[in-house]
């Protein structure tokens, strides 16, 4: 793809719209991986790098030819969806406090769906490493540990086992941290064995794990390490989770694995997803050295209505170098997170219609194709080697203009259904 | 809530800085 400064427009091969079958990662073995100071590296569970993760001998289960994308985008809805519940019920908990005071709200269930980005880190001691869904929009981190008294499903890993480390401690029910971990997980804790912490996590597909919140060592990699983290060592565990051993939370509660390792990192993070399912991105914890000339920063903000999400203010959206005449209220009036979990970007419906237009008239020369699922501006792109897109800028709040990558505004099924990566909530107060 | 989803996030570093209360983004730093 090319669009130097100052274009109006992407050029993009339509060759580069093929999903390759191969990781064209420079990383090729775990030991590598381990080794890499506090970065881990990013995969997509679905791609073709994911095998990555597989220890020698071992075969790779799932390929990318396998994926379905409008089942792939009806997961994506369901996580949207479930943000938005818990982000309404959060609200309305809010009301309903300032009237009852004593009231404890209860937060019953979702949190979020499937998040597609796995990252490997190890625990306990000696550390045993494993493939964790790595997600910004959720606080609990779990994996599945034996016995697995109720269920576990089927992983790549070995199933990490307490009994063989001699780091490993339970949490006591009547702990602070017990208490509080219902704010991670919406469900309020209870007491099992021993006056053990009981933790419950249910997600917007259903899924849900269940079992011991406990502390153990964690070894984002084999130099960097974290001493008595809490999380969940998952008894049930059922759903939507692939191979993946449990998930890594990223949010903005103190459970998470960004509050718990505030001294030793600053509340710093930071990430390149891999721009393909057959390349590689990072995560890496701590401050960078030195920043980019090219950093573009603007406020994170807090909302009461999820205290866990990463608010930013969206302010305006330009498509071909033209900014849109969308009213700042539009964005104003509903908010925006930034989420690693979710795939297609939401917007108010107001927003989303101006984008369409505008995206719609700067390709009409291209025949149009049927919806695929949430996503309603498709394209018809057979017999071109090239195509022209315009170039999409996300503005927020601070003067920050972000160009989208040419390879996040298009969500190829096929050279067939080639469709515009932006869907619409209900309306604008979503 | 709108939300910025991933696909949008490709091939730009992203940056949170929770102490400080703010969120970058660096573009084209992915390759």
């Amino acid at each position: 793809a090319h669009g130097a400064a100052g274009q109006v427009n992407h050029l993009i091969e339509t060759s580069s719209f093929l999903p390759a079958t191969t990781c064209s990662s420079s990383i090729s073995t775990i030991k590598d991986l381990e080794n890499k100071q506090s970065s881990l590296n990013i995969v997509h569970r679905h791609g073709a790098c994911s095998s990555l993760f597989l220890d020698e001998g071992q075969e790779k289960t799932k390929t990318s030819t396998e994926f379905d994308p409008e089942e792939f985008l009806k997961h994506d809805q369901m996580r949207v969806e479930a943000l938005h519940f818990k982000l309404t019920k959060r609200s309305a908990n809010t009301q309903e406090q300032s009237a009852k005071a004593t009231v404890l709200p209860v937060q019953i269930g979702a949190s979020l769906g499937t998040a597609n980005y796995i990252v490997r880190v190890g625990f306990g001691t000696p550390a045993k490493y494993m493939s964790l869904i790595f997600d910004t929009g959720s606080d609990l981190t779990w994996i599945q540990c034996k016995p697995c008294s109720k269920f576990c499903y089927d992983q790549q890993d070995a199933i990490f086992n307490p009994s063989e480390s001699t780091s490993y401690s339970t949490i006591n029910c009547t702990t602070r941290i017990c208490f509080e971990s219902q704010y991670a997980t919406g469900i309020s804790p209870s007491c099992g064995d021993s006056a053990s912490c009981v933790y419950g996590i249910q997600y917007g597909d259903q899924s849900f794990s269940l079992g011991y919140l406990v502390n153990e060592t964690l070894s984002i990699t084999s130099t960097d390490v974290v001493n008595k983290f809490t999380f969940g060592c998952g008894q049930n565990n059922q759903g939507l989770f692939g191979k993946a051993a449990g998930l890594l939370g990223l949010g903005r509660h103190r459970l998470s694995i960004v509050s718990q390792t505030l001294k030793k990192y600053g509340g710093r993070f930071s990430y390149c997803l891999p721009s393909t399912s057959s390349s590689n991105g990072r995560l890496t914890f701590g401050a960078q050295k030195r920043l980019p000339s090219s950093v573009k920063f603007t406020p994170m903000v807090k909302d009461s209505r999820g205290p866990s999400y990463y608010f930013l203010n969206l302010v305006g959206i330009s498509v071909g170098g033209k900014k849109l005449a969308i009213s700042a209220s539009v964005f104003a009036s509903s908010g925006t997170i930034i989420d690693s979990g979710t795939v297609i970007s939401r917007l108010p419906r107001t927003a989303y219609t101006s984008l369409q237009s505008a995206f719609k008239q700067f390709m009409s020369s291209y025949r149009s194709a049927k919806p695929l699922s949430i996503l309603d501006t498709c394209f018809n792109l057979t017999g071109y080697k090239e195509v022209r897109i315009p170039k999409i800028a996300l503005l927020f709040k601070g003067g920050v203009t972000l160009d989208v990558d040419p390879s996040g505004l298009l969500f190829i099924r096929s050279i067939e259904q080639v469709c515009l990566a932006f869907a619409a909530n209900q309306d604008d107060k979503d | 809530v709108g939300i910025i989803g991933n696909t949008q996030q490709q091939r730009m570093e992203v940056i949170y800085d929770v102490a400080k209360s703010k969120l970058g983004f660096v573009p084209g730093s992915c390759a």
